[in-house]
């Protein structure tokens, strides 16, 4: 079973800001 | 065919060959004849000029062909002939005919600095001890184990009359002594600059009496300094640099006027004069053709039993390690490309988000992962997982 890739835009940066990476 | 390597392109002892080191040299002589000018000498006129050039004259038949001093009429009576070299030369042989009656005291001497510091090489005296305070040469050569400045008791004869200096530095030398394994006698040969000092001339009595002194003038010609271009078996040849000074044409990885040093990049072990029995050449670091500078470990080059001791500099295309042989930090090795390859060394790329780290397997590549996260960098759900919103847990069981 092929996974998609993981999709940055569903994460939430809410309270993880500081490891947000840069765009 | 190359005098410096074998038909196989290894390397092997090459030296030039014998020259006369002093031939066209400038002399620099202490006295000559000439100024104010007398009857047989006139340094302005050329037909009766006598000037110290003459000694080491290149080719030609110049008119006069001597050299010779002024009149000595009072102590001191040293008169020195200096013939600069331009570079390290090994010697042989030094040779000076004269052309009148020759000096009964000479003393030869060399510089290993071009001309700031000077050692005696031999004399030549019928009172050794009274003009040197030396014992006359024993037949056999010098006592001790190394070379020596030896007082001989006197001047060559020639078959027509004349007198001839004529030093071969193995007359001074201990019978048996190699100029390959003796470093002594590797000093002892070595010389930049010559110089020939006439201590006393053969017509004065008491020279302490100067009013008894009859005038008298040195005269030479043919000064000869038999001997090859030092270049410490690196070279075959010595040629003139662009600014006009005489440098050995360096092979096996050297460089330097007398080849004595490794190139920049030929650090890989300590240099080494060459011998008959082993070239030692300079060896290039091996740095997989990611480096262009390295530098010599003398730690390193005992650990691996006098092998290599070469340590790679600035590895570039992401590479590091002491031959740039392993990936930089954040790259691992390409499989299907060659370690000298500029692209030997691919990025991880680890996933921002779904990998625990940027560093990934130097040898496969794989970025470490965070739970329930695959792939190569990471940025896959495991099967039985599914994409979270957490970007510190970003795959999660799935229900």
């Amino acid at each position: 079973e092929v996974m998609p890739t993981l999709d940055m835009a569903l994460f939430d940066w809410t309270d993880y800001e500081d490891l947000k990476p840069e765009a | 065919a190359d005098p410096c390597h074998e038909e196989g392109g290894a390397p092997r002892a090459c030296v030039p060959g014998l020259v006369n080191a002093a031939l066209g040299r400038e002399v620099l002589a202490s006295s000559t004849c000439g100024q104010p000018p007398t009857q047989a000498c006139d340094s302005s006129d050329p037909r009766r000029a006598h000037p110290a050039a003459l000694l080491t004259l290149a080719g030609g038949t110049a008119s006069p062909v001597c050299w010779r001093s002024d009149l000595l009429t009072q102590a001191p009576l040293n008169v020195s002939l200096t013939v600069p070299l331009g570079k390290t030369f090994e010697l042989v042989f030094v040779s000076l005919r004269f052309c009148s009656t020759p000096p009964t005291s000479v003393a030869l001497l060399k510089s290993q600095d071009h001309g700031r510091s000077w050692v005696p090489l031999g004399f030549f005296s019928s009172c050794c001890g009274l003009d040197y305070g030396r014992l006359p040469a024993p037949a056999n050569g010098p006592a001790g184990p190394g070379p020596e400045a030896l007082c001989f008791p006197e001047l060559q004869t020639q078959p027509d009359g004349g007198s001839l200096l004529a030093f071969s530095v193995q007359d001074s030398s201990p019978p048996g002594l190699d100029l390959d394994s003796s470093p002594v006698l590797q000093d002892w040969v070595t010389a930049t600059d010559i110089r020939i000092v006439l201590t006393r001339p053969a017509m004065l009595g008491d020279t302490s009496d100067s009013e008894a002194m009859v005038p008298y003038s040195y005269s030479a010609a043919e000064l000869q300094v038999g001997g090859r271009c030092k270049c410490n078996g690196h070279a075959s040849r010595c040629l003139l640099d662009t600014q006009g000074h005489l440098i050995c044409d360096c092979r096996h990885g050297t460089e330097g006027p007398d080849c004595g040093r490794c190139k920049p990049f030929y650090c890989d072990r300590p240099w080494q004069r060459a011998t008959a029995r082993e070239a030692h050449a300079c060896l290039a670091c091996s740095c997989n053709g990611h480096a262009r500078r390295c530098r010599f470990n003398m730690e390193l080059y005992r650990l691996s039993g006098r092998r290599s001791g070469g340590v790679c500099l600035n590895c570039r295309h992401n590479t590091a390690g002491r031959h740039c042989h392993y990936c930089r930090e954040g790259f691992y090795r390409d499989p299907g490309r060659a370690p000298n390859d500029r692209r030997a060394c691919r990025a991880c790329d680890c996933h921002p988000v779904g990998a625990a780290g940027k560093t990934c397997n130097q040898t496969t590549g794989q970025c470490p992962c965070k739970d329930g996260v695959t792939g190569l960098t990471c940025n896959r759900c495991a099967p039985g997982f599914q994409q979270s919103r957490s970007p510190v847990a970003p795959c999660v069981k799935t229900p």
